[in-house]
Order: C-alpha cells, then structure tokens, then sequence
C-alpha cells in the first residue's frame, strides 16, 4: 500500500525525529521524494498490476547488458545487429507493446495487414532516441519441414522446406479519412515457416521522427505476404505464421506479441549500458 | 587481558582508517521490489573511517584535504577531513514505471569503488 518511494519507516522516523519542526520536516520529505522520482524518470510511484508484462528480451537485454549481472550472458540471437549497435550507445532502452483497441487487421487472399500503434508518449522530452526495433514472432508452421543446415531463407523453393513469406514493414504518415492509409516501406524481409523465431525489423528513421516531434505518430503497418500453392491459392494454415494477432493463439499473445523497443540517451553521463560493464 | 584485547579491539575498529565497508541494498528493505524487476539489490559499499594526520598516501586525499588536515592538528576547530567516496560506477536497473512499460536504464554513480579522505 506505499504510495511514495521514501519507506514509510524512513518516513516516520524523520518526522518523529523532532530535529525539525513538522512544516519542514514534510517540505524537506517532499524534496526528497521528488528527487528519488526525478532519479527514476517518474511522475509517481509504479504500483504494477499483476497483469503487468515484462518481455524476456528486456530480460535478455538486462542480463546481457548489465553491469551487476550475469556478464557470461550472450547476445540474444534474434538481436538485430542495429540493435546491438544502438544498445552500446544508449543509456536506456524502453519497450512497448502496441495499443489493442487501434489495431487494423485485414485478411486478403494471400496477404494479412495489420496496423499497430505504440503510445510513445511516456518518453521524455529530453531522452534522444538513437534507434528502434519492430520485433515480431513467428511460429514454425505444424508440418512443414526443418530446412537442411545449407538452406537459405531467400529460396523460393518452398515445396520440400516449408512455405515462403515476405514481411514488410511500413511507416504510416498519412491517414486519410475512408481511404489507404499513406505509407513508406521501412524494411522487408523473406522468411521460412518452418522456424520459430523473433524478427527483429530497424524502425529507427520513423521512432527518431515522431520522439523528435518532426513526424506525427501514425503508427506501423505489418503486411504479411503468404505462399501460395500452384493456382493462386493460400496454402492452408500457412497465414498464422507470423503472429500479428491475439486470436491465434491467446496463452502465448502476452510474450509473443509485437514489440517496439527504443535506444536512447538521456544526456545524464557519459556510459551507456554496455559500457558501464566494461567499466566494472 | 580478554576483556582488555576486546576493547583495543574495539577502540581501534572505532579509529580505523578511511575504507570501504560492505553494504547491501535491498529493494525489498526499501519496498521497491514491487516495480524493479532485476536486480532484486545489489553491493553498494559505503565509506567510513578516520582521516588522521598525517594523511596516507592510499588515502586519495586531494591538496585540499591535506592542507585541513595540517591545519586540525593545531587547531581542532577545524574539522578532519571526510571519508568519502571518491570513485563510483553505475548499474543497470530493469523496471516498470507509472504506464507498467519496461525501462532498461544505466545509473550513475551507484557503486562505491573507492574511498578517500576530501
């Protein structure tokens, strides 16, 4: 039931010190706390739900980075190299899951289009991000074939090692009222149902964009280009590949939905994660 | 002379020289392991100990310091000099703050890595 960081142990034992009068006693308490949720980026104390998730890359991420932790921990596989670049540069990493009540899905023959917004707005004005990663998770298709080890995912061969899919990912800066939304291509990239993965995709012109208030927050739109069989139609079962949307699978939609995560610098000191571990 | 061994023992651990001490915090004394998720504390250290005159070399002490040292031993209105940290490094905390988002951030000065009299 705490309500602010000081421990209200702390707290009293102050107050009840009697070295000084009441008035000054909460003022001074009251500077004290505000500097504790300054140190933190807050506004208030965190009091999470239960529900609150926290996504094992984060986890990953802190293990890795961490000057107090496990230092033998690796690289996490799915990290993009941008990322890992942005991350020894960065003093924080923030990551966001996308607001559900904006989704847009829709399913056309051989294609799925979601759009996806994230609340940016918990960042501080003074915080510059560097660099950001759409993360999105794919689960192996039942039945389709592990590809040998020499396979490469740009095969278009997909009958014996599982189907093809190319996913693009597109800044939204236009929303036009009854139309398309207006989009520019931010990356691509050919993939094989017969993985299970996280695909790391660099969004980092668009996050710089709208955290710099150059660019209006529109949000992301992932389109999903299925294989198809001889004849134009969708292979069956192949559209789940990439999970885009709770309805497939609602148990495993709190890790395994998209992730935006931010690199930045606050300007306070010069280490970043990484390097405060070298340091140690 | 067991009793006498234990008060020298004593009267020199309250006249030590500046160091550092082991110090542990945990978010739980502190009740904030509710929204840190990683670590659940970690090793501070805090410094304590005496700076007596004539400073040490190891003690880190900078001009200042040895100048108001000098002066105490003549004139005790003026304090010694303080044990203090004089080298800190930072840790990584992982979080969740007001919004329940998940912040990996690096904070300054955090960890005590040396001690020395200013």
């Amino acid at each position: 039931g705490a309500t602010a960081l000081i421990p209200e142990v702390g707290r009293r034992k102050y107050s009840e010190s009697g070295k000084q009068t009441p008035e000054r006693s909460e003022s001074f308490l009251h500077d004290f706390e505000l500097r504790l949720l300054t140190m933190f980026g807050l506004r208030r104390r965190p009091t999470p739900s239960k529900q609150a998730v926290v996504p094992q890359y984060m986890v990953d991420l802190y293990r890795m980075h961490s000057a107090n932790g496990d230092h033998s921990a690796k690289r996490p596989k799915s990290m993009g190299r941008h990322a890992e670049r942005a991350a020894s540069k960065a003093n924080t990493i923030r990551s966001f899951h996308h607001e559900e009540s904006m989704e847009a899905l829709s399913r056309l023959k051989g294609k799925t289009t979601q759009q996806f917004f994230f609340n940016l707005t918990s960042i501080p004005d003074e915080e510059l991000i560097t660099s950001a990663e759409l993360r999105v998770y794919r689960d192996q298709v039942m039945g389709a074939a592990t590809p040998p080890p020499n396979a490469t995912t740009n095969s278009t061969n997909g009958s014996a090692a599982g189907g093809v899919h190319r996913i693009n990912i597109y800044e939204i800066f236009g929303a036009p009222q009854g139309r398309e939304p207006l989009a520019r291509l931010l990356d691509t990239r050919l993939v094989r149902d017969s993985l299970s993965r996280w695909e790391s995709f660099d969004v980092s012109p668009a996050v710089s964009q709208w955290t710099s208030g150059r660019g209006r927050n529109h949000g992301f739109m992932v389109e999903v280009h299925h294989p198809q069989e001889e004849g134009g139609e969708e292979r069956a079962g192949r559209s789940g590949h990439v999970r885009v949307s709770r309805s497939l699978d609602r148990d495993s939609w709190p890790q395994a939905r998209p992730l935006l995560v931010t690199y930045g610098h606050d300007g306070r000191g010069g280490d970043s994660v990484l390097h405060a571990r070298e340091k140690r | 002379q067991a009793a006498l061994r234990k008060q020298r023992r004593k009267h020199h651990q309250h006249k030590a020289s500046c160091k550092r001490h082991a110090l542990y915090v945990d978010f739980s004394d502190v009740g904030w392991n509710e929204w840190i998720v990683a670590p659940p504390g970690y090793h501070a250290f805090y410094c304590q100990g005496e700076c007596p005159f004539p400073l040490a070399d190891h003690l880190n002490s900078t001009n200042h310091a040895i100048v108001q040292t000098l002066v105490n031993s003549v004139n005790s209105n003026i304090p010694r000099a303080c044990c203090v940290p004089t080298d800190l490094s930072p840790i990584s905390l992982l979080y969740l703050d007001e919004y329940e988002k998940v912040i990996l951030k690096n904070y300054q000065d955090m960890v005590v890595e040396g001690c020395g009299c200013r």
